[in-house]
C-alpha cells in the first residue's frame, strides 16, 4: 500500500 | 514603513480565495523586492509559497523587512468588505506592526480598515532550486476539471509524463479511469499544451490537494507542473506582471 509522507521529508527547515 | 497598492484588488482576493482552503496563518513578509509568503497545510503534506514583485504595483514602498503575522479567515473577513474592482492598499507605520491597515478605493468610495496581527512562529521551509525532468504547461480549468472528474473515482490520482504528453489516471474501488491530455501548438496561448520530457515520471498524489487549491486556476488560464521522479510536484500559477503562486505537494510513495 503506499505511504504519504510531509513535505518536511523534502525540504529542510531554514 | 510599508505600503503596497494592487491597482488590481480582484486579484489579490483571488489569491486569499485560492490558499484559504489549504492554509490557516501566515507569516507575510515584505521587503525591498517585494511580498511574500509560504505556509504549509495543517498536515504538512502541501507547501503554499506566493512571491509578488514591488514592480508589479501600483504603489510599493518598504524601508525595513517585515514579518506580518495573519489569520487568512480574518484577512477574509476584511476582503469581503472590498468591491472586485476595487484598488486595494495594505500599509502599516511601525516596524515592529501589530495592526494591517487596508484601504478600498472604488470610484464612489473608500474604506479604512485594520487587521490585527499575532505573532506566528512557523517553521520556513528551504525549497531548493531544482530542475525539473518533467515540465507541463496546460490550460488550468482543463486541469482542474481532470482533477475534480478523477477525484470522484479514487482519492489518489497517478500522473505519467511521456514525449507524447501526460496522463492522469486512477485506480479506485469502483473501477479506474485515464485522461491522456495530447501536446498541441494552437496559436490561442491559453489553450496550449506544452511537455519538455528529458525523464519521464509516473508519481501518484492524494487530489484532494489539487481540489483544494483548483480556485487559484481563476488566477491564471495556465498552469505549470513541473514534476521529478519521488519529489514533491510543483502547480505553479503565473500573477500576470506580479510574480507566481506555488503548491509544492508531496507524492504518495509505495513502501
Amino acid at each position: 500500500n503506499t505511504q504519504q509522507p510531509t513535505i518536511n521529508r523534502f525540504y529542510d527547515n531554514q | 514603513m510599508f505600503e503596497a497598492k494592487f491597482e488590481d484588488g480582484g486579484l489579490f482576493k483571488k489569491i486569499v480565495e485560492a490558499i484559504k482552503e489549504l492554509v490557516k496563518n501566515v507569516n507575510l513578509e515584505a521587503n525591498g523586492t517585494g511580498i511574500s509568503l509560504q505556509a504549509m497545510d495543517t498536515s504538512h503534506v502541501a507547501l503554499v509559497a506566493l512571491q509578488l514583485n514591488e514592480k508589479g504595483f501600483k504603489k510599493y514602498r518598504c524601508e525595513k523587512s517585515l514579518t506580518m503575522g495573519l489569520s487568512i479567515e480574518n484577512l477574509q473577513k476584511i476582503l469581503k468588505c472590498s468591491g472586485n474592482d476595487d484598488q486595494i492598499t495594505l500599509r502599516t507605520q511601525d516596524e515592529e506592526p501589530t495592526t494591517l491597515s487596508f484601504t478600498f478605493e472604488s470610484k464612489n468610495r473608500i474604506s479604512e480598515f485594520q487587521l490585527n496581527l499575532m505573532s506566528l512562529d512557523q517553521e520556513q521551509l528551504g525549497v531548493p532550486d531544482t530542475e525539473y525532468s518533467s515540465v507541463v504547461r496546460m490550460p488550468s480549468n482543463e486541469f482542474t476539471k481532470i482533477c475534480r472528474e478523477l477525484g470522484n473515482i479514487n482519492e489518489a490520482i497517478g500522473i505519467e509524463t511521456s514525449k507524447e504528453g501526460i496522463k492522469f489516471y486512477v485506480k479506485g474501488d469502483i473501477g479506474e479511469g485515464q485522461v491522456s491530455v495530447k501536446i498541441n501548438d494552437t496559436e490561442k496561448p491559453e489553450e496550449r499544451v506544452e511537455c519538455e520530457v528529458d525523464e519521464p515520471v509516473n508519481l501518484s498524489f492524494a487530489v484532494r490537494y489539487f481540489n483544494l487549491f483548483n480556485k487559484a486556476s481563476a488566477l491564471s488560464s495556465q498552469v505549470i507542473l513541473s514534476m521529478s521522479q519521488d519529489q514533491p510536484l510543483v502547480i505553479e500559477y503565473i500573477i500576470e506582471e506580479m510574480g507566481s503562486l506555488k503548491l509544492y505537494l508531496a507524492p504518495k510513495i509505495n513502501d
